[in-house]
């Protein structure tokens, strides 16, 4: 069976779509099979992987709320060995309406915990959360084995950080007594600013090992990729931004591997 | 009475808690009143004007759903002329609560437009919302006269403006028929880079004399400010950025007098 891992962080513009498409990516690049589910209404993995509007006919929204078979909302992308579950704004009312479910917490875990899930082949699925501690991004953390939280080197990201922690220690309580920290990676990180630097050597003396030793700099290529409907490492392949996922994706498995 | 703006994005991370500190920083160094609405569970507008957290007993979740009096929850600022309703995480059930009220879309416009608002003075007030577009967020743009857009200069933040646009669309013709749209501002504006001269070129094609002329560059000493629990106006008050905010300000007020 698949590793599940959700990529959230409640905190706005961190890099939790950046992240898990790049991270998935480099994944896919060494003949992992990945699946990523666009859980956030924005859609925006599910841009940055080109799918086009008219291919979102049947999205995470269905698959949550109208009990469709997964096989029929996972979509190819242009990149090998990676899939998408598509996400588009209708997906902002499925909090409200998850909410009168009794199992409200627990139908995406249902859905991918479901007995064919091995037929697919799948190595990991990434869950790309919506900025919010809210129902969809609780569905996550019900659903995975871990959560990889993407911290940006800025002051209001670390704040809200502590939050973020006890939502997953609440998570583990009372839903999922599973659910790990797969890590925490520094995101647009830039060693000439001095704020990135206390951010670091902060998050490393709270967190220690829990902190990736693999950063991503802020990198002008990153954030073009997106526009041209193409990870990072297929838009700039010896770009730092490229490589710096790369790096992440080798101590990502290394961390799984051993386990 | 006040002018009430709503500062609104769903898109995360683009400069909504920075914008409103510092052009309500910048509005309150040239004399004008204002309060400031943090309606985000992740209090950071409150952070960064230095609301510790035990002055946050009484908050805007008790606003919205006590029915505590505006009174007992606004709370000076170390910036002369600023005052600001608290937030804390407590906020981040209010979507669900409020839900259950029939007048769900109403409540903070009830509390906004009570008679005794005049008394306080306030010539503006701003709120400040979540990366979501919530129930937390409509209750914003119901209660207001306008509503300010920040935009990063990033491909993902152009892709959800019209959304945003829809939404408030909406929202004008069924809850507020005088909700109009402030301006759009690009943050986090670097001339260098390529994508951030493509997304001002498209905004201000497509959007016209609703992009504000101002934008506000990326500048260090802006996301420094916030950890000393500044405004960046006070923090480096020769500052590119604070200099740019004093800019939004006085064309904001041009707009507002010419109104
Ligand atoms: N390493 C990087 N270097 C430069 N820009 C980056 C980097 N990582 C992300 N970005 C840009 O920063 C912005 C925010 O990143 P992203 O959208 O991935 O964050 P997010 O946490 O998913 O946001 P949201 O909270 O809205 O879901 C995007 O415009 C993205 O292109
Ligand atoms: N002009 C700027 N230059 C440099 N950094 C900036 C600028 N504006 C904002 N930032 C930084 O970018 C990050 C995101 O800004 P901010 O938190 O204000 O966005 P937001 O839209 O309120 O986020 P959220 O969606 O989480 O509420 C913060 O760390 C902030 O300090
Ligand atoms: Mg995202
Ligand atoms: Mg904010």
């Amino acid at each position: 069976n698949p590793k599940i891992v959700a990529v959230a962080n409640q905190k706005g513009g961190v890099g939790k779509t950046t992240t898990t498409i790049n991270l998935a990516a480099a994944l896919a690049e060494i003949g992992k099979q990945i699946l990523i589910i666009d859980l956030d209404p924005q859609g925006n993995s599910s841009t940055g992987l080109g799918i086009q509007p008219d291919r979102r006919q049947l999205t995470t929204f269905e698959l949550l709320l109208e009990d469709i078979d997964l096989k029929s909302v996972i979509l190819e992308t242009d990149v090998e060995n990676l899939s998408i579950v598509p996400a588009t704004v209708d997906l902002s009312s499925a909090d409200i309406e998850l909410y009168t479910n009794e199992k409200r917490v627990f139908v995406l875990r249902g859905v991918l915990k479901q007995q064919s899930m091995s037929e697919f082949g799948f190595d990991f699925i990434f869950i790309d959360c919506p900025p919010s501690l809210n129902l969809l991004t609780i569905n996550a953390m019900v659903a995975s084995n871990s959560v990889l939280i993407p911290l940006q080197s800025e002051f209001f990201a670390l704040e809200g950080l502590s939050q973020l922690m006890l939502t997953i220690r609440e998570v583990r309580a009372t839903a999922n007594k599973d659910l790990r920290i797969e890590g925490v990676v520094l995101t647009m990180f830039d060693s000439r600013n001095n704020l990135s630097l206390l951010i670091e050597e902060d998050a490393r003396e709270n967190l220690g090992d829990l902190v990736f030793k693999s950063k991503i700099p802020r990198n002008v290529r990153v954030s073009e990729a997106p526009s041209h409907s193409k990870p990072v490492l297929s838009y700039d392949p010896i770009s730092k931004g490229a490589q710096s996922y790369r790096d992440l994706a080798s101590e990502f498995l290394k961390n799984n591997q051993r386990a």
